[in-house]
């Protein structure tokens, strides 16, 4: 039964896309039969695996409006473990288009009912912000996980994402756990990062994951070739860290 | 007859709200009446200016629904020529409010209609999305100033933007005009910067605007004690480039 992610953080540029993306990729790496679905109308976890969005017919909002089946709009990418749903600007309209719907926060949820068994990890894009297509994530995944920079706005918006997870879990998906906080771009050098590291670990202890990403252009540069850290730069401090949070993410999905 | 000015893009974490916050501060500190407009729910332009939300009675939103007038909403700062207007939480379900509203797109630029000649400007920060918030703010604006980052995801957005920008235009806003693209977070060391901003400034040329803001960490620190650049610290070098920034866009009003 394949385990559902949402990444997730209405913080803008915190590296949801960036941990997505690489985090999918080395799952794949790790043969473990992994689906993307990159749910943000911007479309940057397509990019980031090389796949032009104008060049394919089917994307994720077909499916969350009932035209199309999952199976219908899957994409395979450059590695073998590893398929995409992409995502499309039309998206920027499910948020009015979703709000007169049936059934309009689960859509995402019913959609991945029949593709569960078919992967061992959906990992799911997020937009920054909480509406309509962030809450059918949440409510379609078993784990939440949580990128955040080391800055200080991004500390102010993670109790606002916390009180929307609970309301979430009594409307819509009671077993929704947080996967976990994951320290993005960290910059050992800088008071500001050692500041933020150390406010968000008194306050979230055990949910802050135990690999933390540095800051590394390396990670900034991959999304320009169209590739994941692994295929780009292997021996990058950025690449290293996506491979520690892979095996953090399996140890917890088999520990269950 | 103030000038409105929003600050969006939908890419996320591009430095929307230090734009807004330290130009808001810097107009204030060359004694332009100001004001700045929370529009993003995360609040972070409120704290940016050291504005307790749970402090304050009156909002943003209550203004766009019609509860309130923009005068019994709007709060002074620790500046004297720098008003702020708060956002608040409940702006995330603006987005499914305001759908089945009258004029759902022009509710900002009626409330702001009234305020305009008591400020020479009004700058409006914008949350990560092409949704209803930003649409209103584009409605609303005279001119549009989209800060970048000098990142490779950052300019794969930018084409979105510009078209909903000439959507706004056609059936909202015929004057609304580019203030200009701000560079943002330029890192001048390493080669993504560079190529990102030679990229921009080959495709964008004359709306680019001179001033380029350099990654600088005092920046990141300032929010965290309540206060602009230019009074958390006056001689780095993120105050100067948005002192700079800020006599290009007086420059920019007064050619008219
Ligand atoms: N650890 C890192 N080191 C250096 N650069 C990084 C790192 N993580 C992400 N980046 C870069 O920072 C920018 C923001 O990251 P990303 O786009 O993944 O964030 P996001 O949360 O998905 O943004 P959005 O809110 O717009 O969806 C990108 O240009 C990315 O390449
Ligand atoms: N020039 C800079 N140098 C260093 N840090 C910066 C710079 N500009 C912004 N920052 C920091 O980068 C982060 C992102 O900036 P900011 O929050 O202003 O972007 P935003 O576009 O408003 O984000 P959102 O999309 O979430 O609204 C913040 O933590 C901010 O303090
Ligand atoms: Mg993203
Ligand atoms: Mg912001």
């Amino acid at each position: 039964m394949g385990k559902v992610v949402s990444v997730s953080n209405q913080k803008g540029g915190v590296g949801k896309t960036t941990t997505a993306v690489n985090l999918a990729a080395c799952l794949a790496a790790a043969e473990r039969k992994t689906l993307l679905i990159d749910f943000d109308p911007q479309g940057n976890a397509c990019s980031g695996l090389g796949v032009q969005r104008n060049g394919v017919e089917g994307h994720i909002y077909q499916v969350i409006i009932g035209n199309k089946a999952l199976s219908e709009v899957t994409v395979s990418t450059e590695m073998p473990w590893l398929e995409l749903i992409p995502s499309t600007i039309d998206l920027i309209g499910a948020e009015i288009e979703l709000v007169n719907m049936e059934g309009r926060e689960t859509r995402l949820k019913e959609a991945l009912r029949p593709a569960r068994e078919n992967y061992d990890f959906i990992i799911v894009d997020c937009p920054p912000s909480l509406g309509l297509l962030t809450l059918n994530s949440l409510a379609a995944a078993d784990t939440v996980l949580i990128p955040i920079q080391c800055e200080y706005y991004a500390l102010e918006g993670l109790s606002m994402l916390l009180r929307t997870i609970q309301q979430v879990r009594r409307s819509f998906n009671p077993d929704l756990a947080i996967e976990g906080i994951l320290l993005t771009m960290h910059d050992g050098r800088t008071l500001l990062s050692q500041q933020v590291v150390r406010e968000i670990q008194v306050h979230f202890g055990e949910r802050v994951l135990r690999t933390v990403i540095p800051r590394n252009v390396r990670l900034g540069e991959a999304p320009s070739f169209g590739k994941p850290i692994i295929l780009y730069d292997v021996r990058s401090s950025g690449a290293e860290a996506y491979l520690n949070l892979t095996r953090e993410v399996i140890s917890n999905a088999e520990r269950g």
